[in-house]
């Protein structure tokens, strides 16, 4: 049969705090739509709660300890071992890999390069209006542009007129359309830039969330047993305009109460933001008839604390900061094959209040690691899942450190399909 | 059995006290290692003496320790690493 072709949606910093994940408050019907035709890993973890450590780790498909990256400041070929990727894996067996937006952290970490030419077959694709992300370009209460944390803005008013998820969204589209008649499978990874911060959203969203709705966090205090090494001092945050006007005493503030329950609001409004762009390339994908050859999965390089243990950040060990969704559609297998003509992810406008709350779908339990999608993905694809490292495996090229999943795919067969095999 | 299931996390840290680089410490800066073990039923962590030139953690240089239990404390704002270290671990705590 033919390869299958693998769409990899990276979305930076997003915790689970989705409706496939139990959240009540969040609108996030496209990706828990996806959720309803996948299967969903309700304990997934990330190796280390900040970008380009996790990034390298589960890229490489090696502990933080193997790739020796604990910073941003080396590349693990250079530094650590010449570890293969999965893209470049999926390379190596005659996939075209692609990369847009953010997939590798960019910098030293990923050599300046995103890693080409080893992982990508085309030079990555990073959209032009990522340049002004950090910027004033946000408007103030006192109509001046701030580079603020909480930044809703009105897209024809931002240089460009647009803003980079949107730009990646209408990269991958074209990829994809291009694809659509090569006569080779493709590796796309697309990496969302929100919810990171800034908090930089069309205004819009911003009405799904109205801040009598927002609470804070259910436990907002610095926890008493709380050794002071474990505690993250959301430094990043503090160098914001808005953030810096208020004053906040070092290390442990706290923020006050009514700007807490913004900062919620804007990572929620950031998250239905980047919702709607998940929609849209899938509902392309759908449109070019790719849903039936394409294993889509979406996930993040860790989680974010919204207040919890009165910390605002990743850079930490707990659960709010490692916890990542995970996810796994496999056509044929966690859904059956798409009819002729049948749409599997049609667009839903989260403004939409009508839409339907969405059928789960098939859900595992069992806590997993970040790591495992190197080993997961080869074998979804049928490649050959790359074999265990030994200890070290600085000198091993292409092997994982993490567990295989394709055990958890085995479901009663789907109707109509040759039973599943593991 | 769901409870041989393991996610392990870490993360580094330059000091034992809050400072402006613990979020993200250089590699040079990195003085402590925090290693995270996650099971279905709770959560450890140790956060111990790290060389940055070696690479070498030193499990014997305990600076401190996290434990929670996912039943009873899911958002992790009670740590009884302390209780456990004596022993005095509530029966109903345990795993």
């Amino acid at each position: 049969a033919d390869a299958l072709n693998v769409l990899l949606i990276i979305v930076d910093d997003l915790r689970p705090s989705l409706g496939c994940y139990g959240d009540k408050l969040v609108r996030s019907p496209n990706i828990d739509q996806l959720a309803s035709h996948s299967l969903l890993f309700q304990n997934a973890f990330a190796q280390q709660a900040v970008c380009a450590p996790s990034r390298v780790s589960f890229l490489t498909g090696r502990r933080p300890d193997t790739t020796r990256l604990y910073d941003f400041s080396s590349y693990w070929r250079v530094h650590a071992g010449n570890f293969s990727t999965i893209p470049q894996y999926f390379k190596e067996n005659g996939y075209v890999t692609l990369s847009v937006g953010k997939v590798f952290h960019p910098g030293v970490s990923s050599n300046h390069s995103d890693d080409s030419p080893y992982s990508w077959s085309l030079p990555a694709y990073h959209p032009s209006s990522e340049k002004y992300e950090n910027t004033k370009t946000c408007r103030g209460p006192d109509g001046e542009l701030h580079a603020n944390l909480l930044c809703p803005v009105d897209v024809a008013d931002v240089p460009e007129g647009t803003l980079p998820d949107k730009q990646s969204t209408e990269q991958a589209i074209r990829l994809l359309e291009k694809m659509k008649t090569s006569a080779s499978p493709f590796f796309l990874a697309v990496g969302y830039h929100k919810p990171h911060i800034p908090f930089r959203y069309p205004k819009e969203f911003q009405k799904l969330y109205p801040l009598e709705n927002i609470t804070l966090a259910p436990d907002p205090q610095v926890p008493a047993g709380l050794p002071p090494v474990a505690y993250s001092p959301w430094m990043d945050i503090r160098q914001r305009e808005d953030v810096q006007a208020l004053n906040l005493s070092v290390p442990y503030g706290p923020v006050p109460a009514d700007f807490q329950r913004k900062i919620r609001q804007s990572y929620f409004a950031s998250v239905s933001y980047v919702d709607t762009q998940v929609g849209q390339l899938l509902s392309a994908l759908d449109e070019l008839q790719l849903a039936s050859s394409t294993v889509v999965v979406l996930t993040s390089d860790h989680g974010w604390a919204l207040g919890e243990h009165g910390e605002w950040a990743k850079y930490s060990n707990f659960d709010v900061t490692t916890r990542v969704p995970l996810m796994f559609y496999v056509p044929g297998r966690t859904a059956p094959l798409p009819e002729a003509g049948e749409k599997l992810f049609p667009y839903i406008d989260p403004f939409d209040s009508a839409s339907e709350p969405m059928e789960p779908g098939q859900q595992a339990m069992d806590l997993v690691e970040l790591l495992s999608l190197f080993p997961t993905l080869a074998g979804l694809a049928g490649l050959r899942v790359p074999p265990r490292c030994p200890i070290p495996s600085f000198h091993v090229q292409l092997c994982r450190e993490g567990q295989n999943l394709l055990k958890h795919f085995q479901f009663r067969a789907v109707e109509g399909d040759p039973p599943v095999h593991a | 059995n769901p409870r041989e299931l393991v996610a392990y996390s870490q993360y580094p840290r330059p000091a034992d006290s809050p400072q402006w680089n613990s979020d993200k410490p250089s590699l040079k800066d990195i003085k402590i290692m925090g290693y995270s073990i996650r099971t279905i039923d709770y959560r450890y962590t140790v956060w111990v003496g790290f060389s940055p030139q070696e690479f070498l953690a030193n499990f014997s240089d305990i600076h401190a320790g996290e434990l929670y239990f996912v039943d009873s404390d899911p958002l992790q704002d009670h740590n009884v690493y302390n209780d456990s270290q004596g022993g005095a671990l509530p029966w109903s705590l345990m795993p």
